[in-house]
């Protein structure tokens, strides 16, 4: 899969959607 | 004759492929298997990997014996509430949940050994209607419930003795959520699938509701199995158990789907159809391989990351095959009669 398939990809995903997320 | 007809014949798909039968264990007492896993068990200081069986009533811890034999360690007998499914506890030692209900689990309940008072026991986790659960790592338990007002996602933690220490509650979808896969090496992340074919991600730690993301309208009804993080973007393998034979794709039972949980943009990586001229299936994954129960009576066995259907196990002489799980350690499926036999197979 490439990026121009599923957008920019974020090894750090995990702590920056919980950062994002509401508590 | 019939060995030698056996012996000249054999048939092809066990003859190509990988599957061994390594022993057969059979309950005479039982009435009718609805499901057989397996759970590690320790007594007098030996832990050994032990296959657990359950017909509607009750349920049976079998050990190892000598020469492929398995022997009758003890039976839970469970009252009038049916038990529906099996729910292995990833991990732990004399512990294992059944989940017993009518139509729907109505409630889940722990069996185990003490070794307090040297007998074995079994105690109400959860009530409810419960639509999916799933043991998670660290003797937890997960489950997606649903009442006319709140849906809710909880999380129970059982201490050694099979007592519940902890609970917490997850950020619930609007939909209902039918099925739950860990994510493999992040403990804190959880994904479900959902009613309305949608892929959640939560934060065990917090509860959080991280990312929805739509797994696609020609799959419906999906089930998640397993999930695992990867260069940024996660892995999931759904099982399509109501998927249309379509020309591309032929009649899929298993795929490998890369969501970007960033994005929420996916892509299908790697699809397993059913070998030709079967339909229906009921499944279950491990690492990279999965087998399922057709509605022919045979059982398939599929090697994910090729998309390959690497074995077909035909109905044997006593009747149709109604289960098939992987053993927790160790490539072995069991494969389930309706009579309460279970063969073991190595793969």
């Amino acid at each position: 899969c490439s990026e121009s398939d599923l957008g920019p990809i974020s090894l750090n995903w995990f702590e920056e959607l919980s950062a994002e997320a509401p508590p | 004759e019939v060995a030698e007809q056996l012996a000249a014949e054999p048939h092809p798909g066990l003859a190509e492929e990988s599957l061994q039968l390594v022993s057969k264990l059979k309950d005479s007492s039982s009435c009718c298997a609805v499901d057989v896993s397996t759970a590690w068990w320790e007594a007098a200081g030996c832990r050994e990997l032990c296959v657990v069986t359950a017909c509607e009533s009750c349920v049976t811890l079998w050990k190892p014996l000598d020469s492929h034999c398995w022997g009758k360690v003890h039976t839970w007998q469970l009252g009038e509430v049916p038990v529906i499914q099996i729910v292995p506890l990833p991990g732990t030692c004399n512990l294992v949940c059944v989940a017993l209900g009518e139509l729907e689990i109505g409630e889940i309940r722990l069996l185990l050994y003490s070794s307090e008072n040297d007998s074995f026991k079994q105690s109400v986790v959860k009530t409810g209607t419960i639509k999916a659960v799933l043991g998670l790592k660290d003797r937890r338990l997960v489950s997606s419930s649903r009442t006319l007002q709140e849906h809710q996602v909880e999380i129970v933690s059982l201490s050694e003795t099979g007592r519940s220490t902890d609970g917490q509650t997850l950020m619930p979808p609007e939909e209902t959520v039918l099925a739950f896969a860990e994510v493999e090496g992040m403990r804190e992340a959880l994904v479900g699938t959902t009613a309305v074919n949608s892929i959640i991600v939560w934060n065990l730690k917090t509860g959080q509701l991280l990312k929805k993301m739509h797994v696609g309208y020609s799959y419906p009804a999906s089930i998640c199995h397993r999930a695992y993080s990867d260069s940024g973007l996660l892995f999931v393998v759904l099982s399509h158990p109501h998927a249309k034979e379509s020309e591309s794709c032929g009649n899929p039972a298993f795929r490998l789907v890369a969501f970007n949980p960033t994005t929420a943009r996916s892509r299908g990586v790697m699809s397993s159809s059913l070998p030709p001229g079967h339909t229906g299936r009921q499944g279950d994954v491990k690492e990279a391989s999965a087998a399922a129960v057709l509605t022919s009576g045979a059982i398939a066995v599929w090697d994910l990351l090729l998309g390959q259907c690497t074995a077909l196990l035909p109905p044997g002489p006593a009747g149709s095959w109604a289960l098939a799980r992987w053993a927790s350690a160790g490539a072995c499926l069991l494969a389930g009669q309706r009579d309460g036999t279970v063969c073991l197979y190595r793969y």
